[in-house]
Formats: C-alpha cells, structure tokens, sequence
C-alpha cells in the first residue's frame, strides 16, 4: 500500500490546485527555503486528521487556507486529497466501503452525517481523539477483483469573513468523522501518534522525551 | 498484555541493536526501567557509538542524537511497518557520511514501506528513486515539477 | 530608563530592517506591542520574506525563521557588539544560497567582532578566513587541526 | 578585543591537554559527527560561567570531566582556560588586575578566597547569577602600556570519587568569585543571557520565545 498522489487546493502556499503523483519507494522532496517542501507533509497530516493545527504551524486551522484564495471572497475554502493505492491489501483488510474502484460510487454510505468540527478557535481541536464509530463494522468484507484498487480521504475546511469554520471528511466521497476515519487508518496501521512522520526539527525529540512515554511506544504497537 | 508487550519490545531491541551498529557503527540497545513490571517504568535507550563508553543520552552530539532516534523509528517500522514514511529533514545534523550510510538504510527500508524524505542533502537526493522538485517564484504560488519521474509522469 | 530603551529599540529596529533585507531579501521590522509603554507588552518581529503578505511567525519555514532570527542577532551586535560570537551550526535549515548570504554577512560583521562558527556547509566553510578542523580517532579523544590559519600557527 | 586561545584539559571529549589557538575576525569550526565542535562552545561557557550544566548538555558539572580520566583516579579535574587579547581596550575599561602582560604576575589579588561551587548535584547552579561583587573597584585604573595585552580567565572543576565536586575561577591566576568574573565580562559586554553564543539546534528559539522576553533582551542592552 503506498500513498497514489496528494491533491492541494489551496492549502497554506499552495495557490490553485495541483495535484503531486507519488509513487512507492524513495521520493526525496526538495527545494529552495519556503518553497512549501513541509506544506506538503502538513497537507498528508491535514488530510488524514493525524495532527492539530500547532502541529502544521498553524495557530488555528483558518491559517491554513492559502492567504491570497482567502483574502479576495466572503467564503474561502481549502481542500486536501490523498489517493492511497491498496492492490495489495489482503481483502480482509478492507470494508467494502474502503474499495473505490478509481472513482465508482459504493453505495453504502461510510458514516452518519459528518462530524464537522466548527469553531472560532482551536480548542475545537480537542475533539481530534476521535468521535465514535458506530456504523463501520470490520467483518462487513466483500472479496472483490484485485485490480487497481484505490482508497481516497478528502478533507475540506470552510472559513466565513467572520472567521468561523466547518471542517469536514470524506472517504471514497462519503463523509465521515474523524474518528470513522481514524479507525480504517487504524487497520491500515496509520495512527496520529505514530512514528511515521517526522517534521522538521523533530528527529531529535525521541532522545530528549521521557522514558515513560518512549515505553508508551512499544504499548500502541503491541 | 504483559506478553503481548514483552513480544513487542524483544522484536524492536532486536532490530535496535542490529539498524544502530548498521548506521551508527557502534552498540545500542533498548532497556526497561522495571524489567520484571514493564509499566512501571520507562523505556530508555542505551547506546554508545564506536569504542566510546556508554554515554548519557544528554551529552551525545546533535548528529548522534539524530542516528539514535531514526534507529529507534526504523526498529519500531521492521516490527509494525506503516504504508508510508515522510521525513522532513531528519539529516539536518548529519555530516556527508553520515547522510550517505542514512540514505542507504532508506533505500533499503523503502523495499517495504513509502518513503517521502524532504531533505536538502545531495547524498540524500542522490540515493532516491526520483525527486520531487518544490519552488515558489517571487510572491507567487508553490510550484510543483517532478524531476526524475518515470517518463509518463514527467511533467505535471 | 524609558528613554534608553526607546533609544535602543529604534537602532535595533533600524539595524534589523537593512540586516533582514540583506539576508532573506524581504521586509521586516521590529514592533512593540505597547509603543506608548513598552514595558507594558512584548517585542514582536513582523517578517514577510520576498513580495509575500505579512505572515505569522509560527507560520514561516525552518529556513526562514532562521534568518529572521540571525536578523535580529546580527542588528543587536550593530548596537552593542560583544567581542566575540560563537554560533553552532545556525545554518542548519538553509539552503545553498542562503548559506552563502549569511556567510557574506558573517564575513562583514567579522570586521568589528571575532566569529567562531561550527558549521558542516561548504559555503560557510569558503567564506571564513580560516577553519579549524576536529576530529575523533575510534574511541579516542577530539584532537584539533588547524587548517588554513597563517603559516606560524600551522599546526598544533 | 577577542579571544586568543582557549586551554581544555580532561573536558569532555578532550582526554589530554589542548591548546587551540584562535585569531580575530572570521574562523569556522568544522569535522564529523561526535569530534568535539560542540564541546569547545561548551567550553567558552564553562570557563567564563555563562551556563548551567544543562546549557553545556551536562545534567551536573562532573558529567563535564573526561570520563576515561575520571575512571582511573579518586579525584579527577577538568579545567578551561581562555586567554583573550584585550590591546585594542582603552584603558578606563581595566582595573589593573585586568591586565596581566604575558603572563607577568600583576600583584594585587582580584577577589578574596574563591566562592567555590561544592555540591553534590546541580542544585548548585541556581547560584549562577552572581555571588556578590565586593572588592573590585572599576575606578581601580592604571594606564598601562599598549603592547600585547592580556586577561585569561581559568576555570576549575574537581571531583572526588563519591562524586562530590569543587569549581573555583581565576582572573590572570587569582582567584575570584563568579560574580566577580561576570562583572568584569560585563564591562567588555559579555553576558550570561547575551545572544551572542547560539548552541546547536537554538537559532531559532527567538522565533518561539515569548514576546516579553524578546523585549528583555533590549532592555538589558539599553
Ligand atoms: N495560509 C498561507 N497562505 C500562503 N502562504 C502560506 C500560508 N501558510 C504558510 N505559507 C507560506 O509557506 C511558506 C513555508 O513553506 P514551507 O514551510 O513548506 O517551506 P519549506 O519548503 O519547508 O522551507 P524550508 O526549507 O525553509 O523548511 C512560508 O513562506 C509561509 O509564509
Ligand atoms: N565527559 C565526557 N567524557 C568523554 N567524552 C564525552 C564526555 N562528554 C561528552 N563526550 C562526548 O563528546 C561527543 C560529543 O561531542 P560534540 O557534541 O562536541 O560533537 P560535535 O562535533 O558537535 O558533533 P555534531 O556534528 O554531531 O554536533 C560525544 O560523542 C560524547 O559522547
Ligand atoms: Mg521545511
Ligand atoms: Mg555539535
């Protein structure tokens, strides 16, 4: 399984839209300094919900909206899209709600009425731990033809002029809450606390943590 | 739960040892505070580069320091790998060879698992399948341009 | 005791303006939370790097909020320099050719105050008059080589 | 005015006696990871008492002496000595103890026994800021010939094999107090709190620190 492409749509320094191809093995990013290289990772960390806004440089999450989008309308709107290839995802991995076959609709739907986080302030980001998880049940598994399979998580973040905000996900182009989210993230071994990304500065804070929560580590994986 | 975690932490300090010596050409190894009562306590990392005695964590240099957390991460991927990486400049403190026995280990690593690395380092750049190039012109948006894609994904 | 401050802010101030213009290329300058009685608030710095609106500080990238940061450090030596500065690889998060402004800037700054400056980048290393070089035999102490410094110091 | 030679003998990573000669204007330090760069700074702080043991990556001051040495006697010692060459200083800036000429002894002792920090962990450091100024008198000054100045200030740490330790400073190789010492760097504008050493891994804390201690920093220079 590995990340297909990462669609911004005005995302932080991200003007328009541009979607980024990625293929598996080792891609190097880089570039000039503020070109946007960690603009992309906290797009991947915006997307799958695995941050709150301190952990993309934001104060609040309308600081994501691309600045120059935001300051020409009344109602601004930041998208991010990640495509994940799943072809070699054992079939009992996935929901039938998982497998997207490049774009075909579903049917059932993958969550009540989305959860959408609305605030005037980042404490609204206190509710990252996840919302529940009722309607999603991991047995319910359709065996399906392995070709091209794909799985695609879509946030959206809504800024009014007064600086309000709506928040919301979908997956496959069903929404959901963040904690539904979460919890097929989960199975496909993706978690918020996870070791997975490591943003600049970072590498070092392993060494500098306490030993407790170094121990904590081990406790999530086993 | 006792089991499940000793099981877990055996298979990472096995890995430990074996990705520190590979990268940092010296001897580490994980240890638990309360070994009988795992919970009780931390986890603390032991590790003491080439022929040095072992030292305190605090005192190691900022390019040791980097080496010894990325052993750890990439101990904890060879146990439960995630689908993908993203590293945002994890070799800011390495010197050239450092960055190159790192490189090497991500390639490796890669066989399994996605790696996204964004790094200013040419040995890093260098050792990659492709690099995504990232600019941004005078006041103007980030520009993406693939550099090395394979051919039918050259341009975006 | 207000009147002093007021003094040294505003050749901080106007130190930091022409130093940030020069290192990053953009505008910037420094701004008292309570300009009537600044022991009332906090100093701010308000940086936007080439043609880019007025960002937040915590937004800005890792190069970018180290050249602010040496902007200031630079403009309080303008104001009230100490004899020497010794900087550990402040130039960790930026790219080549930021490197090779800020080791311009060093070079100047150097004629009114001694530089020690620990850095890995080749650009820093050019641009200094002289390098010292250390190193670490396997389990052996640091020994010190001086690399370029005028022939009757040529070693030690 | 600038720093001439600084002397590490059993400090950290430095196992004998070195001298490192250093000239005016521009020098880098440079070499492989875990050489040493880091711990000359460390160094400079050490002998000229602008850091706790924390600053020099130390969590108590015996962590600071060779530890191949320290492991082969009862009680060990580490000591810094950094010589600066003071010729271009107008002379209202020294007191005659300032000035010692190549190592002549310049008679009058600049400070009474020497406050030594004992202690047994570093508990000791919060005396950091000072002990007292009592004997030096700025208004001390005697005008003195221009050539080849010198002011080298000696910094001493001893360590039983129980683990309880001794520091004592020297100004020209008189002994003084901490706050002596700080008192004289102050007049040639060498701070504990100054920006003008900038460890590994801080540049940027400038950025993060919180506005009223930025305006601070101008305060003390005003
Ligand atoms: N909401 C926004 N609108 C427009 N631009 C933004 C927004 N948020 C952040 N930026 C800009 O994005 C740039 C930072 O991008 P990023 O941190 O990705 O750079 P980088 O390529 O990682 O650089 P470095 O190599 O210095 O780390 C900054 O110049 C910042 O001003
Ligand atoms: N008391 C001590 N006795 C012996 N060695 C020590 C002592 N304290 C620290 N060291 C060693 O000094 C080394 C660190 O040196 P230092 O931090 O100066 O490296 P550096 O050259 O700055 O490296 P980097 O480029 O990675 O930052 C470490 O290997 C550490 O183990
Ligand atoms: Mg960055
Ligand atoms: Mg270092």
């Amino acid at each position: 399984m590995h990340i297909k492409s990462v669609e911004l749509s005005h995302f932080k320094s991200f003007g328009g839209t541009t979607k980024i191809p990625l293929l598996p093995r080792f891609t190097v990013v880089s570039g000039p300094n503020g070109s946007g290289k960690s603009n992309i990772l906290d797009a991947l960390l915006f997307a799958l919900g695995l941050s709150g806004s301190r952990g993309m440089r934001a104060e609040r999450l309308p600081d994501l909206v691309n600045q120059n989008h935001s300051s020409r309308r009344g109602t601004s709107e930041a998208n991010v899209t990640v495509v994940f290839d799943i072809e070699d995802i054992p079939t009992e991995f996935l929901t039938d709600s998982d497998i997207a076959e490049d774009g075909a609709d579903n049917g059932e739907d993958s969550g009540e009425s989305a959860s959408s986080e609305v605030g005037e302030d980042s404490s609204a980001e206190g509710a990252l731990n996840g919302t529940g998880s009722a309607g999603d049940s991991p047995t319910n598994v359709v065996p399906l033809p392995s070709s091209s399979k794909e799985w695609s998580v879509t946030r959206r973040l809504r800024v009014t002029s007064q600086g309000t905000y709506t928040s919301n996900y979908y997956i496959n182009g069903e929404s959901c809450t963040m904690g539904q989210l979460h919890e097929q993230l989960q199975r496909f071994r993706i978690y918020p606390e996870g070791y997975n990304v490591v943003l600049q500065g970072d590498v070092t804070s392993i060494i500098s943590m306490n030993p407790r929560e170094r121990r904590e580590i081990i406790d999530e994986l086993a | 739960r006792f089991r499940a975690f000793q099981e877990a932490f055996d298979a990472v300090n096995k890995n430990f040892q074996s990705i520190f010596a590979e990268l940092s050409d010296g001897d580490g190894y994980l240890q638990l505070d309360d070994p009988q009562d795992p919970f009780n306590g931390g986890l603390n990392l032991v590790a003491h580069p080439k022929g040095k005695p072992v030292r305190r964590l605090a005192s190691m240099s900022g390019g040791e320091k980097s080496l010894t957390a990325l052993s750890f991460i990439f101990a904890l991927q060879r146990y439960r790998p995630s689908p993908f990486y993203a590293f945002d400049e994890v070799d800011m403190f390495l010197d050239g060879a450092n960055v190159e026995r790192l490189a090497r280990m991500i390639k490796h690593q890669a066989q399994q698992a996605q790696f996204i690395v964004v790094s200013l380092r040419r040995p890093m750049i260098e050792s990659a399948d492709r690099t995504i190039g990232v600019t941004q012109a005078r006041g103007a948006y980030t520009q993406v341009l693939g550099i090395d894609l394979q051919p039918k994904r050259a341009s975006l």
